[in-house]
C-alpha cells in the first residue's frame, strides 16, 4: 500500500516545506519512488527543487479537472522523485471554490488515478486550516507535523490535532498521525527543552526521536533551488533528514 | 490623522506577531494611545498578551456586524494599550463570508466609529493573502511588513507588494507601504547578509534601519503572557523594537 503523508501545520514558519523538500529527497535516495505535490500558494516547495511554478498546466488545472496527472508531474534534479508544482493561482482557488460540491475531496480524487505507481507521495500545506489544508488531510492516509520547538507554535497543536480528528470523522476514516517531528531545535535553549518535554509528554511514541537541529546550510539550499543533500551533504541538517526518512520508512 | 498599520506578510514564521505585540507596547511606552487588533484564527497576538480568546463576544461578531467595537475592546497589562482580541472562530470566517457583499470592507467597516479615539491601530495578520489580510489592507492606511532574512521570505515579498498595489488600486487609494523590518537577523550569517542586500537595493529607505536581531527573550515570553519590555526590558530584543518604534514616530 502506497503511503500518502500530508505534512501539515497551520502555524507558520514552522519548516513544512523544509520537511517536504528534504524528506522527500530522502526517501528517493533510500530507493523509493516519491511524489511531491506542493500544495501552498507560496509555491516554495516548487522553488526549493528548482522548479518554476507557472509553465503550463498546474495544480490549479488539475483540481478544476482540466488537466490529468500526467500532465503536471514533472522531473526534478533528484533521482526517483517527481513533483506536482505550485502556483500563486490557489490563493484565488480557496475563495472560488469554497461553495464546490465536494471541496474537500478535490485534491483526492485528482490524484488518484496515479498515487498507485508512487511508494510515497508528500503533500507540503500551506500555514492555514483552510480549503486547501482539508483537501491534503482528505487524500492524505498520514499526517506528519512539523513542530518548530517554540511556544506558539506548541500553543497551536492542540487545534491542529482537532482539525485531523474532524478530518477523520466527516471525510477521511482512514487518516492517522504518522508523528511529530521537532524542527529547528536548538538544545543549548531551555525554550527549546520545555516544548520537547511538553509534547514527549502530550504525545510519547508519536514523537519522532529524530530532531532537525537548526542549521544554516538547510536554508541556504533553497536560493540554489537544491534540497540539502544535494547543497551539501555533509551537513547536519542533510543528514539528520536521512535519519529521519529512516524512521519514516521504518514506521509502519 | 490616527495611524493604523496592516503587520502582514504571507510568509509563516517572519515575525509578525512578535513584532505587532513588541511594536505595540513599544508605541505605548511613548505616550501614544494604541489598539492593537488580532485578526489571526491562531490568536498568537491575543495569548502573547496575556489574554484568553474565546470570551465574550469577539472579532468575528464585529466582523458579522453582531457586536459594537466598545463591546469587544480588552484593557491589557500594558497601560496605553488596548485589544480586539482573536479568534479561532475566524478561521471558518474566510469560507462563510467568501461570497458576502462588500466583504473586504467588513473590518474597515465595524472599527470606524472608534478609531479616532487612538494614535495608533495595529492589526496583525495570518500568514495568507486570504480575505482577513486583505480585510486588513483595507482598512489600514499603512502596511509595515516584518521580513525574515531568509531566501523562502525573500521571494514572497514581490508577490505581497503586488497584492498591495493591487489593493490601492480597487479599494483602498490611501494605502501607502510603511517599511520593511528584517527581523531575527544574524549578521554573522552570509545569507542574512546577502538578503539585507539585496532588499536594501530593491526598496531602499522603505527598509528601516533598526534590525531585529534572533534574542531568544523574544521567543520566551509569550509563554508569560508579556511582551518583551515586560518580561526582561534589558534584553536586545526589547530594546530593538524601542528603537523600531521611534523610527515608526519619526516617520510620517
Ligand atoms: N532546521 C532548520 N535550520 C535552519 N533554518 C531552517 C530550518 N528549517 C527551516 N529553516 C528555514 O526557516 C524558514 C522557515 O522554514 P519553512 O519555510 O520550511 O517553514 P514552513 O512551515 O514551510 O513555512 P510556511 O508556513 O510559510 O509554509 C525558511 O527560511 C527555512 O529555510
Ligand atoms: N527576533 C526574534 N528572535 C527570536 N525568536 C523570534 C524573533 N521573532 C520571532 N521569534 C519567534 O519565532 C517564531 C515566529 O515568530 P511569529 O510567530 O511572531 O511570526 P509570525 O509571522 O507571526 O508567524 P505566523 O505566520 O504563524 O503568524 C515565534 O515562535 C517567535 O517567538
Ligand atoms: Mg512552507
Ligand atoms: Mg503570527
Amino acid at each position: 500500500m502506497n503511503r500518502i503523508l500530508a505534512i501539515a501545520n497551520q502555524k507558520g514558519g514552522v519548516g513544512k516545506t523544509t520537511t517536504a523538500v528534504n524528506l522527500a529527497t530522502s526517501l528517493a535516495m533510500f530507493d523509493q519512488e516519491v511524489l511531491l505535490i506542493d500544495l501552498d500558494p507560496q509555491a516554495n516547495a516548487t522553488s526549493g527543487l528548482g522548479l518554476e511554478g507557472d509553465e503550463g498546466p498546474g495544480i490549479q488545472d488539475l483540481l478544476h479537472g482540466e488537466a490529468a496527472p500526467g500532465l503536471v508531474i514533472r522531473d526534478t534534479a533528484v533521482e526517483g522523485l517527481k513533483m506536482i508544482p505550485g502556483s500563486h493561482d490557489l490563493a484565488g482557488l480557496e475563495i472560488e471554490l469554497a461553495s464546490a460540491d465536494y471541496r474537500e475531496f478535490l485534491l483526492a480524487e485528482a490524484i488518484e488515478p496515479i498515487t498507485g505507481s508512487f511508494d510515497y507521495v508528500l503533500i507540503d500545506c500551506p500555514p492555514s486550516l483552510g480549503l486547501m489544508t482539508l483537501n491534503a488531510l482528505v487524500a492524505a492516509n498520514e499526517v506528519l507535523v512539523p513542530l518548530q520547538a517554540e511556544y506558539y507554535a506548541l500553543e497551536g497543536l492542540s487545534h491542529l490535532m482537532k482539525t485531523v480528528r474532524s478530518v477523520r470523522q466527516h471525510w477521511n476514516p482512514g487518516l492517522k498521525l504518522n508523528g511529530v517531528v521537532l524542527t529547528m531545535f536548538d538544545s543549548r535553549l531551555k525554550l527549546s527543552n520545555e516544548v520537547a518535554a511538553e509534547v514527549e509528554e502530550f504525545l510519547g511514541r508519536a514523537l519522532y526521536s529524530t530532531r532537525i537541529p537548526r542549521n544554516v546550510r538547510l536554508s541556504e539550499a533553497p536560493s540554489y533551488g537544491l534540497p540539502a543533500l544535494l547543497y551539501d551533504a555533509r551537513s547536519t541538517g542533510a543528514k539528520c533528514y536521512l535519519g529521519l526518512a529512516e524512521e519514516v520508512l521504518n514506521k509502519r
